[in-house]
């Protein structure tokens, strides 16, 4: 070697500009993988920066090498496949039979199914699925099977079950992160001030159900049957407003205030928000935070509705990967939930802080809500915005749907949006 | 898919009598429910 580099001639001659690209893409792959191993190590990084990074366990890390993205892209691709109509009704047929699809329920005709993508997102005749009729219940937002349901612990950890546990912060992102903004003051302040713009001092409103006299200048201020807030043409005192019924669902002959749910419930919460004391989302000290997971089969009707009458204030789109979540998975692997992409829509709703999180699978990896057009899941080209860098989330707010209340108001049972094949 | 639903809600008074306020669930884990069942009520 050493005659060799002794007795060879220098020649100089340009390298291919492949080898050039090579060399250049190794070096930012090598300054990236420093980068990473810096951040696992900690450092002396913000807090924010030390935000939760779920890696999963040894079985994640091996499926995660699986391009379950492009597969459950090119599964959507495949099954938006015009069918010749001869083929629709039998093969629909087929596909029930083995999914255990009802389809006596369905709205349309089979053959009206170009593909099994428009069949998988069939809607239902009408009257199949009554809400339940009482004014403080929580639904189920759709069809399927409870896998887990109880209270969050202290510490935002949600309860162990079956092996499944995850965080809040991992789940939903950081509740810090919503005060810290204070961008989009929430339900309990619009009240306030609208309350303070009649000038009411907090802990002094009272609020009267049917005709306050004149006499009681207290009464003056709030009148149960006024118009409070008017939501795209729909009308809302405030007992309605604070339980979601518009408030033409008032008795008008009896001139009290009617409306689901017991009106003082709702008036004592309003003095509550005028007084400041619900302001929290997650820590009222009063309330507690539960939790419920419904898994959707693949033969199950995959729109979901609203479980309850509640304001959407924003919205965050984790874009994660697309793992199954079969129960039988969901209970070996943990922390599954906070790895897949899924859209989290965090609002308010009568009794405090509201959220519910659509979580994306390998088949069903395209997540639609009806009332954000800009949403786009399991897309291939996936562009890191600065949100993204922050949080792992891109996040939108809905207050343009409604500038008084802070984001999109939508009520007990109406369809909120779905699951897409692919 | 699966949806997973996290909310605030009345804590429920384990002393009172029954019906005293706070959220109860009332489904079974494992349970099939449909849409616009009844999870659990305040």
């Amino acid at each position: 070697l050493s005659e060799a580099l002794r007795n060879t001639k220098t020649e100089w001659y340009a390298i291919p500009a492949a080898l050039g690209i090579g060399v250049v893409g190794f070096t930012q792959i090598r300054k990236n993988s420093s980068k990473a191993s810096e951040y696992e190590s900690g450092g002396d990084r913000p807090e924010r920066e030390k935000q939760i990074r779920p890696m999963g366990s040894w079985q994640v890390q091996i499926m995660s090498t699986i391009p379950l993205k492009l597969i459950s892209y090119y599964w959507g691709r495949f099954n938006e496949i015009p069918l010749p109509v001869f083929m629709r009704a039998p093969g629909f047929k087929l596909y029930s039979w083995f999914f255990g699809v009802n389809l006596d329920e369905v709205a349309e005709p089979l053959e009206s199914y170009r593909n099994l993508a428009e069949f998988f997102y069939r809607q239902l005749k009408p009257g199949c699925r009554p809400i339940d009729p009482r004014p403080n219940s929580v639904v189920s937002p759709a069809d399927g099977k409870v896998l887990q349901f109880g209270e969050v612990r202290s510490g935002g950890m949600v309860e162990q079950v079956k092996g499944m546990t995850y965080s809040l912060d991992a789940l939903l992102g950081t509740q810090g992160s919503i005060h810290s903004e204070g961008e989009s003051p929430n339900a309990a302040a619009l009240v306030k001030k609208k309350l303070e713009g009649k000038g009411v001092e907090p802990g002094q409103t009272t609020a009267r159900s049917g005709k306050g006299g004149d006499s009681d200048p207290d009464a003056a201020v709030y009148q149960a049957e006024e118009e409070f807030a008017n939501v795209n043409g729909i009308s809302y005192t405030l007992p309605s407003l604070l339980s979601g019924a518009p408030k033409d669902t008032k008795r008008a002959n009896s001139g009290d205030v009617s409306v689901p749910g017991t009106a003082s419930d709702s008036l004592e919460v309003g003095r509550e928000i005028a007084k400041g004391t619900a302001s929290s989302w997650f820590a009222n000290p009063d309330k507690r935070l539960f939790f419920a997971v419904i898994y959707l089969a693949p033969g199950d009707y995959h729109r979901f509705h609203s479980p309850v009458s509640w304001v959407v204030e924003r919205r965050r789109h984790f874009a994660g990967e697309l793992y199954s979540v079969s129960p039988w998975l969901q209970s070996r692997l943990k922390d599954l939930f906070v790895l897949n992409e899924r859209v989290v829509l965090l609002g308010r709703w009568r009794h405090g802080m509201f959220s519910m999180t659509p979580v994306g699978a390998t088949n069903v990896g395209s997540i639609r809500i009806h009332f954000d057009r800009e949403l786009r899941t399991n897309t291939l080209t996936h562009n890191a915005t600065k949100a993204d860098e922050q949080g792992g989330f891109a996040e939108a707010t809905y207050k343009g749907a409604s500038a008084l209340l802070g984001g999109y108001p939508i009520t007990k049972g109406s369809e909120m949006g779905g699951f897409n094949l692919g | 898919s699966t949806v997973v639903l996290v909310f605030e809600a009345p804590a429920s008074n384990p002393n009172g009598p029954p019906g005293s306020g706070g959220f109860r669930f009332c489904v079974e884990r494992g349970q099939t429910v449909k849409m616009g069942e009844a999870l659990g009520i305040v």
